[in-house]
């Protein structure tokens, strides 16, 4: 039996509006450690990784580990049916094809239960080796979404660049070009505010916008975000997951395949 | 002119 119960019920709305769009169907690999995501985007060049931790759930159960494989729109289908106050609890039957959400309104006695038809999938697991970065960006995580936006604007492509303690993001197209420049904060007065940037090494890759615009639809979910970048391997966007009294939840990774000069 | 990267390029299957 799997049963996991999540009072701030948002944090998963949150999670699925993140990556509805970029993956079609994927399993969510349930253990005792918690709940965990990772597939590609149709056309294989980004990777999305969720992890949501077992003890970031209110009541979490998962007697042995099971993998539920699922279309991602039809779960945030059903999300969307659940308020953003509600408790929402997800149960799933050792050897099941479905799997029950139970919505619970806060301080009213409304209860609703839905279920979605579970999938067999050949998922493929890839191996994300483990290294250092030579680039590794923090900055607000709406400062992120308005850039790669505004830069859509005008070009496919970013390039981004660092370079001692700045980080410039730049786009040409038929237009004309842009470019956003943002230089390490000083002040700590409000770290969701700040950008820090840690640099072994310069770095200049080039990314398609059309990815990045996808990834920033997990802003909701935290006030920063965290950029890292070596040469030639994929960018990781990375958001971490907290509830509201600020505890660590889990986190959203996307990795993107750089495009590279032909 | 720039060509775009697969992940499978860079991380392969366990």
């Amino acid at each position: 039996m799997f049963e996991a119960k999540l009072i701030q019920g948002a944090i998963l709305k949150k999670i699925l509006d993140a990556i509805k769009d970029l993956v079609n169907e994927a399993s969510w690999d349930c253990s005792s450690q918690g709940m965990s995501l990772q597939a590609m985007d149709t056309s294989h060049v980004s990777l999305v990784a969720v992890q949501m931790k077992a003890d970031g759930f209110d009541k979490y159960r998962c007697d042995r580990s099971v993998t539920l494989g699922m279309n991602l729109s039809s779960l945030s289908k059903i999300l969307k049916c659940a308020g953003n106050d509600d408790t929402i609890t997800l149960k799933a039957p050792d050897d099941g094809d479905k799997i029950t959400l139970v919505f619970e309104a806060k301080n009213e006695s409304e209860t609703s239960e839905y279920e979605v038809k579970l999938m067999n999938l050949d998922s493929e697991y890839l191996g994300i080796p483990d290294t250092p970065y030579s680039v590794n960006v923090k900055m607000p995580s709406h400062k992120f979404q308005r850039i790669c936006r505004d830069l859509q604007q005008i070009g496919d492509a970013v390039t981004i660049s660092c370079a001692k303690d700045s980080i410039r993001f730049a786009a040409k197209g038929d237009l004309g070009s842009g470019t956003v420049n943002l230089c390490q904060t000083a002040s700590a007065d409000k770290p969701e505010d700040s950008v820090s940037i840690s640099m072994q090494e310069p770095i200049i890759q080039s990314f398609a916008l059309k990815y990045l615009n996808h990834f920033a639809k997990a802003t909701p979910l935290s006030p920063q975000v965290s950029l890292s970048l070596s040469p030639d391997v994929p960018l990781v966007v990375e958001y971490s997951i907290t509830d509201d009294d600020g505890s660590d939840f889990g986190y959203i990774r996307y990795y993107l395949a750089p495009k590279i000069d032909e | 002119k720039k060509v775009q990267m697969r992940i499978s390029d860079y991380f392969k299957c366990e």
